[in-house]
């Protein structure tokens, strides 16, 4: 596997706050979560209305989803296994040449 | 051979560095390779000028790819331009006509450092891999160590954070000598594309503000011509915009500070896609994406040499 199958498990999601409250608990948990953000480009961008997409590895997800659940806070799941789609994209020849 | 290389695969560096080698070899009418100073672990910066070889003074287009390391389709997409710009060459008027009176200076890996540590380590990294002395982190936003409202605005000043704008404008190794390259060269250097992903937008200045540029008209002319040539190959739909309005604001970017240091026409791309693999855009899109932008360059560029002051 490519990168020693590090991003195996990992998602990446898709979230719009609808008000100002929702946004200042998400950059909350982005803090505490230390995700990755995918966009925007800084999680001081994040308010009410803004496109968040945040890849978050396996052990911390189910922490973010109960959170999300309980938040009532809406998500879409962009990409469900970040390994499997990293593989997925690449051709064999570049997978081989590159392990 | 141009033929050789597979310009529908992501390259890692060593193979884009051979790759320029070679065409420096075989295009020597076309392009000429050169090295503009050194990345933060020793790499050397390569830059590919391209453009049928006069000694007359020619305006230039500076054009650059890969600025934040996991955005593979930016150094991609730059291979492509030169790949079509050298077969196109005799066959298309635009192409024939750009590359006789431009130079085009492309940059296909900015942030060489990053791009590596991208394929080796971490798929996602972004900034540089400069090291901070009190802090474990490593790393600068390398389109936030520009010195344009520097660290104010859509910047960090923690190391750890991927916005990091650096301890001081320019500290970059590959920001200072792209900075200086293009303040050597301003007065001929007539247009800067940056490419980055993934959003789907054409963005020109300003980044840092909310404010209309000067020369606005032609500006915004070239951007919707851009995007809807674009949209005429596969219908994918782009953005456009100043870049604080259209996207976020965010200061100390590259495209502001070359708008600033008077280069007229300043612009930054946010390829394919819009999340759907966001950075994993895979290897059979590298086409139709590469396709559609090279038409919108070439708009942008035909539309400076013959509409714009």
């Amino acid at each position: 596997h490519l990168y020693n199958n590090r991003y195996a498990g990992d998602k990446v999601i898709r979230l719009i706050p609808q008000t100002e409250e929702e946004a200042h608990a998400l950059k909350k948990m982005y803090h505490q979560l230390k995700v990755d953000l995918w966009q925007p480009g800084s999680i001081s961008y994040v308010s009410e209305g803004t496109v968040t997409d945040v890849h978050i590895p396996q052990n911390a997800s189910r922490t973010l989803l109960a959170f999300l659940q309980e938040a009532h806070i809406q998500y879409k799941i962009l990409i469900e296994d970040l390994q499997k789609a990293l593989e997925n994209g690449s051709s064999l020849r570049t997978q081989r040449n590159r392990r | 051979s141009l033929s050789d290389y597979n310009y529908e695969l992501y390259h890692s560096l060593e193979e884009i560095q051979s790759w320029m080698q070679h065409l420096n070899q075989t295009h020597s009418a076309f392009i000429q390779v050169f090295s503009i100073g050194r990345s933060y672990e020793g790499r050397p910066l390569f830059i590919l000028k391209l453009g049928r070889k006069s000694r007359a003074y020619r305006r230039a287009v500076w054009i650059d790819c890969g600025i934040h390391a996991r955005e593979w389709i930016g150094p991609a997409f730059c291979q492509w331009f030169v790949r079509e710009a050298l077969l196109t060459y005799k066959t298309d008027p635009a192409m024939r006509k750009m590359l006789n009176h431009l130079d085009f200076y492309i940059m296909p890996v900015f942030n060489v450092d990053g791009y590596h540590f991208s394929w080796t380590h971490d798929r996602f990294w972004r900034k540089t891999r400069s090291r901070n002395s009190r802090f474990r982190c490593r790393g600068v936003d390398a389109n936030r160590n520009w010195k344009v409202k520097w660290c104010d605005e859509g910047a960090s000043v923690h190391p750890c954070d991927d916005t990091y704008c650096g301890p001081f404008p320019e500290s970059e190794p590959e920001v200072k000598a792209v900075a200086n390259f293009l303040r050597k060269h301003r007065k001929h250097i007539r247009a800067y594309l940056s490419f980055h992903a993934y959003a789907q937008m054409l963005l020109y200045p300003y980044s840092y503000k909310y404010a209309t540029i000067p020369n606005f008209s032609c500006v915004e002319t070239a951007a919707y011509k851009a995007v809807r040539a674009l949209r005429s190959v596969h219908g994918v739909r782009y953005r456009y915009g100043p870049a604080s309005q259209t996207l976020y604001v965010s200061s100390g970017n590259s495209m502001d500070w070359a708008y600033k240091n008077g280069i007229p026409y300043a612009f930054a791309f946010e390829l394919r896609d819009t999340g759907h693999f966001g950075f994993l855009l895979p290897e059979m899109l590298i086409k139709p994406t590469c396709t559609e932008t090279m038409l919108a360059v070439k708009n942008i560029t035909m539309h400076l040499l013959q509409k714009c002051p």
